[in-house]
This record gives structure tokens, C-alpha cells and sequence, in this order.
């Protein structure tokens, strides 16, 4: 553990908290698109099946099973809840498009050619993509809500603070996990366009909205 | 850790 990643995890969580207290507070979850929201459930299923066998820290544990209840708590918002303020011919994008690929990917560039090897593979992969739903959607709706922006600039923050983090683990402990440090700067890059507009704008007390 | 022995990252 080490400060980077700390606040990594701090961020994600705090990411996590903010769409929760978006939906609660609005009552609504326009904006958030749920092709999103479903494929972080099936990146931290793939993900943490070594809970079942494996034991790293307490730590560890606890935010697991939270990602997992948390994200699975989100989709139950947006399918009961709130259903009838989601909007789901603004959600258009074919997840179909990234799971393949990266299915496809994850069989081939892998660590071990085991069956949770591969889903933990797979989960990274997805994982790195994941947001593009969302973004998609933002692009056609042309702008978000400004708790909408908090939550996704907590979440591309996360995996900025990660970068540091495999930097610091390489020359303290020699660790290098290629499959992990390329696909967070994947999903990292993802989010530059967001991050500008976001620091120069959203924090500036103006609203998200994209160029005509 | 090394990926090898396991994954200690969320």
C-alpha cells in the first residue's frame, strides 16, 4: 500500500458515494447511463472471484465486497427505484463492441491461461472501456449535470492516482504488471477530454456542456 | 506481489 494508491481507492470510493447521493438527492438517474453501471458489476464479478479462494488483507476484503454490493445496489436504483427517469434511448451504445474485443483480447494477451486468470484478465480490459457508454451519452446529449461530473472526475482520478502507484511499486518492489499498467493508461487517456473541459470549466462554477 | 502471485489491486 502506498499513499498513490490510497487515494486511488479513496477517489473510486468517493465516486461511488457521489452517484449514490446524486440519485438519492434528485430522486432521478438522468444522465447516468446504466450500460455503464452494468458493466462495472460484470468487471468486479470477473474480477474478484479469488474472494472465494484467496485471502490478501482485510482491506482488500472489505473493499471488494463493497464494489461488488455497491455497483450492484446502482443497478437496482436505475432498473426499480428511479426506472422512470432513466432514458434508455439516449443509452445507446452496443456493449456488445467492447466485451467482444476484449474477451478476444484478455484469451490471448494473458498471465496464465486459467480460467480466473482470464476473467481477472477480462475484467481489467472491460474495465478500461467501460466508461464509453457514458461518454457516448454525454456526447449526444451535448452536456451533464454538474454532480453528473464530480462523479466521473472522482473516477477518472482513480485510475490517474494508479499510474503513480505502479511507478512507486516498481522501484520499490521491483512489481510490474504490464496487463494492468497499460490498460489503466488506456482508461486514464479516455478521460482526458472530460478532464479538460471539467478543470476548465465545471470548476471554474460553469456548467458541462460540449462545443456545437 | 508479483502478477504471478495473485492480485492485490482493486
Amino acid at each position: 500500500m502506498n499513499i498513490f494508491r490510497l487515494l486511488g481507492d479513496l477517489a473510486h470510493l468517493a465516486s461511488i458515494f457521489i452517484l449514490v447521493h446524486k440519485m438519492h438527492t434528485t430522486r432521478s438517474c438522468r444522465g447516468i447511463s446504466f450500460k455503464t453501471q452494468a458493466l462495472y458489476v460484470v468487471v468486479f464479478v470477473t474480477r474478484y472471484i479469488d474472494l472465494f479462494y484467496s485471502w490478501i488483507s482485510l482491506y482488500n476484503f472489505v473493499m471488494k465486497i463493497f464494489f461488488i454490493s455497491s455497483s450492484c445496489y446502482i443497478l437496482y436504483l436505475m432498473k426499480y427505484r428511479f426506472r422512470p427517469t432513466h432514458d434508455p434511448t439516449l443509452d445507446t451504445f452496443k456493449v456488445e463492441y467492447l466485451a467482444g474485443p476484449c474477451f478476444a483480447l484478455a484469451l490471448i494477451f494473458n498471465y496464465h491461461f486459467d480460467f480466473t486468470e482470464i476473467m481477472w484478465t477480462f475484467s481489467i480490459y472491460l474495465e478500461a472501456v467501460a466508461i464509453f457508454p457514458q461518454l457516448f451519452m454525454m456526447q449526444r446529449t451535448g452536456e451533464a449535470e454538474t454532480i453528473t461530473t464530480h462523479y466521473l472526475a472522482a473516477l477518472g482520478i482513480y485510475r490517474a492516482l494508479y499510474i503513480p502507484n505502479w511507478i512507486y511499486r516498481y522501484y520499490t518492489e521491483g512489481t510490474v504488471d504490464p496487463i494492468a499498467i497499460v490498460a489503466g493508461i488506456v482508461q486514464t487517456g479516455l478521460y482526458l477530454d472530460f478532464f479538460y473541459v471539467y478543470f476548465t470549466k465545471v470548476l471554474q462554477g460553469q456548467k458541462f456542456e460540449l462545443p456545437a | 506481489a508479483k502478477p504471478s502471485e495473485g492480485h492485490d489491486e482493486l
